[in-house]
């Protein structure tokens, strides 16, 4: 038996958002610690990785590890049965094949529950070994969607870059080229407002942009992101969400042939 | 053009 309650239910909702276009079938497992997920996109370019912590939930119960099977296009459709301030629990028996979803208004005076019908799903489960990053930059997530939104009507590809100048996004294409340059910042008023970076040699990788749009779904669970680069490897693009857990997203570099 | 390759390339199978 597994049942978890989400006070604040959009949370799963603006997971959902944040991954379901990338990744559309995808196992959920549950364990008592919480829910993780890993699961590469249909063109095996990127990864898409959650965990939302047992201790995160209101209530989380979970007698045996499970793996739901969750076809992502299908529980967003049913998220949008929920109201932004409903709280959201969910179901699963141990050999069932539905997952149930209840949200309760605010006011508890309004309850609906949906079953959603799981599936079996083979996936691959890839190692990510522990990185000795070039460099790791803190950025508004607003910041980073607006680089990556602006880029795209100049190209398909960027290159970032790490330097003791700060971090320089470049792309090019047939109307032309843009840099956008990031310099730390301590002047904020809040402190997630400011740009940190930690450079420990320079990096140079390129990378598709319409991965790291898709990536920018993910901007209304946290305030901040952090962008991971190292030489040669994929990039992490990481969602920290408050008191719940995170989602990482990797994309592998373009490589000169 | 780069290639793009696949993030196994990367990240191997567990």
């Amino acid at each position: 038996m597994f049942e978890a309650r989400l006070i604040q239910g959009s949370l799963l909702k603006k997971l959902v958002d944040a991954i379901k276009e990338l990744c559309t079938e995808v196992n959920w497992d549950i364990s008592n610690s919480g829910i993780n997920m890993q699961s590469m996109d249909g063109s095996h370019v990127c990864l898409v990785a959650f965990n939302l912590r047992a201790d995160g939930f209101d209530h989380f119960r979970c007698d045996r590890p499970l793996t739901l099977g969750i076809n992502l296009g299908n529980l967003a459709k049913i998220l949008k049965c929920s109201g932004s301030n409903d709280i959201i629990t969910m179901k699963a028996d141990d050999n069932g094949d539905t997952l149930t979803l209840m949200f309760e208004s605010e006011k508890q005076d309004r309850i609906t529950d949906v079953d959603l019908k799981l599936m079996s799903i083979e996936s691959e489960h890839l190692g990510i070994p522990d990185q000795d990053y070039s460099a790791e930059t803190s950025m508004p997530s607003s910041e980073y969607q607006r680089i990556v939104r602006d880029l795209s009507s100049i190209g398909d590809t960027v290159n970032i870059s790490a330097t003791k100048e700060g971090i320089k996004f470049s792309a090019m294409g047939d109307i032309g080229t843009a840099n956008i340059t990031l310099r730390q910042t301590s002047s904020a008023d809040k402190e997630e407002e400011n740009v940190k970076i930690e450079m420990k040699e320079p990096v140079l990788l390129t990378f598709a942009l319409r991965y790291l749009n898709n990536f920018a779904k993910a901007t209304p669970l946290s305030s901040t992101v952090q962008v991971f680069l190292t030489k040669d490897l994929p990039v992490q693009v990481n969602y920290n969400i408050q008191d719940l857990g995170y989602v990482k997203y990797y994309l592998a570099p373009k490589i000169e042939e | 053009e780069p290639a793009q390759p696949k993030i196994s390339k990367f990240f191997s199978p567990r």
